[in-house]
């Protein structure tokens, strides 16, 4: 098994304003596989919380429509996230 | 050999293991290492003994790495006790607080999962064990205590990434740390774990929103505690019970620790809350670190002074 790797996968961060958005939250995890980073799972999503999650390169472009059609306050936090990984060994060998 | 290991860089399971036999090799009379079980896939759980004192003396437990992707955990305990045993005879804090209590220190819980973050997911939360009647792989360790484990229906699917396992304790993991702190609770006055990311100190309930009796006295704790840690670099973290502070949750080590009988009980959630989320940069480590030690040092010597 090679490691798996998250070439321009992105995380996307997301404030449901109320329980509606939480709950467009809540149907896009049920048809995109949605990586919750915060809270830890869909069922702890709920209003006036940041949501934190991450989504392939493919799903993210309906993930985005369906945040923009439902006038959702969010922002791409993280653009290629094998990017992110790999600039976290940031400190050099002593 | 697995390669130097550095207090300012993550380091991957067999650079810990070897450290661990390092700093009991060049801290013989303060150190010592327990191997208090194995992981599903046969590997040690190993908890270092930070102290010099016998079993009766007062004890803080504290855990690190439970899930696998949260990397700035494990170099959490590794600084812990690198700092303990670097400033005992130096600090005045440090030295007395080692001079009267132990430490116990877990520093990567959920080593099957860590493993895997390294080599294949770096994602990756749950610990390695295969669920029956499932194709999908692991256990959210965190949710595999028995404190109010069945209460949340969301957490029974062994493909979701809060699945609470098949019974409480089910996973090996979790048994080796409930059997050992059961045979420890006399000596152990407060239990600490270390998660990330959010910037938050938190403590019980979590499945429940009711208050725990000493929660005025948590409160101050915490409280204190995050001013300590912000006087470093100003990191600000918020504090409070779980259940009011960020969500309700089931099966928490916190919470079993805590009915358990060990009533300060602590989790952190360390860096970062805004950009880098899981994938704190390595040049971060040690400023985090830092900084909680400052609030570490406060609660243990608070537990010393007011616990019996």
């Amino acid at each position: 098994l090679a490691p798996v790797r998250f070439d321009r996968e992105k995380v996307f961060r997301v404030k449901p304003q109320d329980g509606k958005q939480a709950n467009v939250i809540k149907d896009l995890a049920k048809s995109n596989k949605l990586d919750f980073w915060y809270p830890d799972a869909t069922h702890h999503v709920a209003a006036n919380m940041t949501v934190d999650f991450r989504v392939s390169e493919k799903e993210s472009q309906a993930i985005q429509s369906a945040l923009d059609q439902n006038q959702m306050h969010y922002e791409i936090l993280i653009h290629d996230l094998q990017e992110e990984i790999e600039k976290q060994f940031d400190v050099k060998e002593d | 050999r697995p390669g130097r290991h550095s207090y300012a860089k993550y380091n991957n399971w067999d650079k810990i293991v070897a450290w661990t036999e390092k700093m009991v090799n060049k801290h013989p009379e303060m150190v010592s290492r327990l191997k208090i079980g194995t992981t599903v896939e046969d590997n040690p759980l190993y908890v270092l003994k930070v102290g010099k004192g016998d079993e009766k003396r007062k004890a803080i437990f504290m855990d690190c790495g439970i899930h696998a992707r949260e990397w700035v955990s494990p170099a959490f305990c590794q600084w812990f006790v690198y700092q303990a045993t670097k400033t005992y005879g130096k600090n005045k804090i440090m030295t007395k607080l080692l001079d009267q209590m132990d430490f116990y220190v877990l520093p990567v819980f959920n080593v099957d999962g860590y493993i895997w973050s390294w080599k294949k997911n770096r994602l990756w939360r749950k610990n390695r064990s295969k669920n029956q009647n499932s194709r999908c792989i692991g256990t959210d360790l965190n949710r595999n205590f028995n404190a109010s484990w069945s209460s949340f229906p969301d957490t029974k699917d062994p493909c979701g990434d809060t699945y609470r396992g098949p019974a409480p304790e089910s996973e090996r993991e979790t048994e080796a740390v409930t059997a050992f702190i059961r045979s420890h609770l006399k000596s152990l006055k407060a239990y600490i774990t270390f998660h990330s990311y959010s910037q938050m100190l938190l403590f019980p309930y979590g499945y429940t929103k009711q208050s725990a009796p000493n929660r005025k006295a948590l409160t101050k704790v915490a409280k204190i505690g995050t001013d300590v840690l912000s006087t470093r670099y100003e990191t600000r973290y918020i504090y409070g019970p779980i259940a009011s502070t960020i969500y309700r949750t089931s099966g928490s080590s916190l919470d079993w620790a805590y009915d358990l009988g060990i009533k300060h009980t602590f989790a952190f959630e360390l860096r970062d809350k805004g950009r880098f989320c899981f994938l704190l940069p390595e040049s971060q480590i040690k400023p985090t670190c830092k900084e909680t030690m400052l609030a570490v040092k406060f609660i243990a010597k608070y537990i010393l002074k007011h616990s019996s």
